[in-house]
C-alpha cells in the first residue's frame, strides 16, 4: 500500500492540480459524465508513467517531490499550442 | 518530438536577445546563450545568426509572472523557463522567468544549460523521460557536452547529422531495467531503501514500491563523481561509504558527511589498488568485504584495520562462480549481503553464495534486483 499524502493535505493537492493542469493538459471543471477525481487519477498516472515512478494514480510521496522540483514550463503531453 | 514533427524548414535560423537579466553581467548572457545555440548546431547541419532589431525565429527574453503570452511565470522556483516550438510569430521563441536566480555555475539556475534544454523545444523537440538526457523536463546540474545520444537522436531525427562537426562524447542513454544484459556498477542498502549503481544514473528500490525510480547521480550529489565503483552501508554508523577510483564519500542518509572525499588507502589497502570493484558489510561479523580485481579482503569496521591474511582469491573464497561457458569467475561488480547469503554480480549475472554450505547455490540474473 502507498504511504499517506503527509502534511496539509489540502496544498498538496492543489499544487498537484496546478502541476496537472499546466503539463498534463488537465481541463479544470467538470468534464460530461467524467468525475473530476477520476480525471485527476488518470493524469496522475499519467505523470507518474512519464516519470517512471510507480503508477498508481494517487498522490503519494514520490509523485509530489516530483512535482515539486524546478522545471520547463512546456506540457510533458502531446500539442503545445 | 512535437506533434507534425515541426521544425524549421532553413538551417539558416536567426535568433535575437531582447533583454538582459541583471543576474549576469552582458557578456555571460550572450556566451551562454551562444553555447547553448552551439550545443545543438553541433550535431545538426543547423547554422545560428545573431540579429539586434527586427524579428528573429528565436526572440529571447525574461520576463517574469505574466510577460505578454498569456503563459505565465510563477514567481521564484517551479518554472524556470519555456520556450514554443518552431513556427511564425511566437514559434520559437523563449522566455526565461525573471524571478530566478540565472547564474554561470552550479548554484541556482545555470542559464547555459536551461536555455539548451528551451532552445531544444525551440528546434522542435518534446520533453524526454531520460532523466540523463538535456530533454528531460526537471532540471539538474551537470559539467561537459550536454547532451546525450537521447538527445541528438530526437534532434537528428528532425534535421540530420552534422557531416562537419568534430567528435562530440554524448552521454549514453539511461539503462534499461529489463534488458537481460544488464550488468551494475554498485549497489548498497540506504535505511531501508537500495541503490543501484548504473553509469550515471542509479536506481532506488523501496520496499513499498515495485518500480524501482531511476535518477542521475550527479542530480542527486553534484559533489559525487559521474560514476560510482562501489558502495555499502554500515547500518551501526549509519552512513553509505561511495566508492569512485581511489576516492571514497560517506553519506549519512542523503547527505554528504563534510571531510570527504578521503583515500580509500586510508583502509589499509597499498598503493597498488586504484579501485573497489564492490564492497559489502556483513552485519553479522561487523566486517566489511572489499572486492579489488581478482582478490577479496576483510576490513574490521570496529578496529579500522584490515583483518591479517588478506587479500584472499575471489576464486578461492567463493567457489562455484562460473560463467555461461564453465569459465571461473574471478571479478565481482558488485555485491550485497542478507541473511548468511551473500550475492555477488558479475556482468549478468547474480550468485547467491551461502555462508552454511560455503559455496554458490544459485545464479539468477542481476537485474531480479529491479523486480524484472
Amino acid at each position: 500500500f502507498t504511504k499517506p499524502v503527509p502534511g496539509d493535505e489540502t496544498q498538496s493537492w492543489l499544487l498537484a492540480e496546478r502541476y496537472l493542469r499546466r503539463y498534463y493538459r488537465m481541463q479544470p471543471g467538470l468534464l460530461g459524465t467524467s468525475k473530476s477525481s477520476d480525471v485527476m487519477t488518470e493524469k496522475i498516472r499519467a505523470m507518474q508513467s512519464f516519470f517512471k515512478l510507480e503508477v498508481t494514480g494517487n498522490l503519494d510521496d514520490n509523485t509530489l517531490q516530483v512535482m515539486k522540483k524546478s522545471r520547463c514550463g512546456v506540457p510533458d503531453v502531446a500539442e503545445y499550442n | 518530438l512535437f506533434p507534425r514533427k515541426l521544425k524549421w524548414q532553413n538551417t539558416l535560423v536567426t535568433f535575437r536577445i531582447t533583454n538582459y537579466t541583471p543576474d549576469l553581467k552582458k557578456e555571460d548572457v550572450d556566451k551562454a546563450i551562444h553555447n547553448a545555440l552551439m550545443t545543438w548546431s553541433a550535431v545538426t547541419p543547423l547554422k545560428f545568426k545573431r540579429l539586434h532589431e527586427g524579428i528573429a525565429d528565436i526572440m529571447i527574453s525574461f520576463g517574469r509572472l505574466e510577460h505578454g503570452d498569456h503563459n505565465p511565470f510563477d514567481g521564484p522556483e517551479g518554472l524556470l523557463a519555456h520556450a514554443y516550438p518552431p513556427g511564425e510569430g511566437l514559434g520559437g521563441d523563449t522566455h526565461f522567468d525573471e524571478d530566478e536566480t540565472w547564474t554561470k555555475d552550479s548554484h541556482a539556475y545555470n542559464l547555459f544549460l536551461v536555455a539548451a534544454h528551451e532552445f531544444g523545444h525551440a528546434l522542435g523537440m518534446g520533453h524526454s523521460n531520460d532523466p540523463g538526457s538535456l530533454m528531460y523536463p526537471v532540471y539538474s546540474y551537470s559539467h561537459g557536452f550536454p547532451l546525450s545520444e537521447d538527445d541528438i537522436k530526437g534532434i537528428q531525427e528532425l534535421y540530420g547529422p552534422n557531416p562537419d562537426h568534430e567528435k562530440v562524447k554524448p552521454k549514453p542513454e539511461a539503462p534499461d531495467k529489463c534488458d537481460p544484459e544488464l550488468s551494475i556498477d554498485a549497489v548498497t542498502e540506504l535505511r531501508g531503501e537500495k541503490l543501484i549503481f548504473k553509469d550515471r544514473y542509479f536506481w532506488r528500490v523501496h520496499p513499498q514500491f515495485t518500480e524501482p525510480e531511476l535518477t542521475l547521480i550527479q542530480s542527486t550529489w553534484p559533489q559525487l563523481p559521474k560514476k560510482v565503483n562501489a558502495a555499502y552501508e554500515n547500518p551501526e554508523k549509519d552512513i553509505v561509504i561511495i566508492f569512485s577510483g581511489i576516492r571514497m564519500w560517506a553519506l549519512n542518509g542523503y547527505t554528504l558527511v563534510p571531510g570527504y572525499p578521503k583515500y580509500i588507502h586510508r583502509l589499509g589497502f597499498p598503493k597498488s589498488v586504484r579501485k573497489i570493484d564492490a564492497a559489502v558489510h556483513i552485519y553479522d561479523t561487523g566486517k566489511t568485504l572489499f572486492f579489488t580485481d581478482e582478490d577479496y579482503w576483510s576490513y574490521n569496521e570496529q578496529t579500522g584495520t584490515m583483518d591479517p591474511g588478506y587479500p584472499k582469491s575471489i576464486m578461492d573464497g567463493f567457489p562455484g562462480m562460473q560463467e555461461r561457458d564453465g569459465d571461473e569467475v574471478d571479478e565481482v561488480d558488485a555485491a550485497t549481503y542478507k541473511n548468511g547469503y551473500l550475492y555477488l554480480y558479475h556482468e549478468n549475472l547474480q550468485y547467491e553464495y551461502s555462508y552454511n554450505k560455503r559455496k554458490v547455490v544459485r545464479i539468477t540474473r542481476t537485474n531480479d534486483l529491479l523486480n524484472c
